[in-house]
């Protein structure tokens, strides 16, 4: 399995 | 000038126990409402929030927004001089370039005062978007941390599987698999000790187990942690401060190659 990043689902303003 | 008292100086010594595993600096804005603190570990896999509002202490004053931005390595070296019992007050100069702590006794015989470095910290401000999750679970925090304690022998991983019937953790690795059912259960004595689930749809997702072990260091902060989940979005474990506020974790999911 393949860990996703927290920045591919929160994004900076 | 910034002046935030807290008579229960335990609490704070018990947030940064809390969050200096995952973060090695971070930023504490502070504001006339309160202080918070955004940051994300250095893998980008989770991100910390809390916020402690400015009523819940003692004195409180902030007379222009500052940041804070400390090496919290340094700032747990200098909590740690301060006793449960002590009294906290963290104090700083508009545009400072060092932060204060004094630790008082109860009785007043004992006032320490550590002067702590300040850093400049680039940190980006994530925006985190209001979610409508399918499953929130509410449970005792000891027992969450005694799962994610049990199942990180098992695996690297823990997949968390909710119905409205109860939540499954699940570990599977080379020596076998571990499962631990929890049902809901809403009629117990003590409050503290309740599972409850809301449930919108069943959600079944997989997590690291190394960060789950990082969030139960705030296991000490709240009897209860709730854990936010929907497919294919971060979980959200969150332990509430009474009167206070919360810190909560994100966790970004692990997804099938």
């Amino acid at each position: 399995m393949a860990q996703k990043t927290i920045t591919s689902f929160f994004k900076a303003p | 000038m910034f002046e935030a008292r807290l008579v229960q100086g335990a609490l704070l010594k018990k947030v940064l126990e809390s969050i200096k595993d995952l973060l090695n600096e971070a930023t504490w804005e502070c504001a006339a409402t309160g202080i918070s603190l955004q940051a994300m570990d250095s893998s980008h896999v989770s991100l910390v929030a809390l916020n402690l509002r400015s009523d819940g202490f003692d004195k409180y004053r902030c007379d222009r927004n500052v940041s804070l931005g400390m090496n919290l390595t340094n700032m747990a070296k200098i909590m740690k001089c301060a006793s449960n019992d002590d009294v906290i007050t963290i104090k700083a100069q508009d545009d400072a370039d060092t932060v204060t702590f004094v630790f008082e006794t109860p009785n007043q015989e004992k006032i320490s005062d550590y002067e702590m470095k300040l850093m400049n910290l680039d940190t980006e401000h994530l925006g985190i978007p209001d979610t409508d999750y399918s499953c929130i679970v509410k449970m005792p925090s000891v027992e969450f941390q005694r799962i994610c304690r049990d199942l990180s022998q098992i695996g690297d991983s823990v997949v968390i599987s909710c119905t409205k019937e109860g939540v499954k953790f699940s570990a599977a690795g080379d020596l076998g698999t571990g499962n631990v059912k929890l049902a809901q259960n809403a009629n117990v004595d003590k409050e503290e000790e309740a599972v409850v689930i809301e449930m919108q749809e069943p959600v079944s997702l997989t997590f690291a187990c190394r960060y789950l072990n990082s969030f139960t260091k705030a296991t000490p902060l709240a009897p209860q942690v709730q854990l936010s989940m929907s497919s294919d979005v971060p979980l959200v474990v969150e332990y509430k401060l009474e009167d206070m506020g919360y810190v909560r974790y994100y966790l970004a999911p692990k997804i099938e190659d």
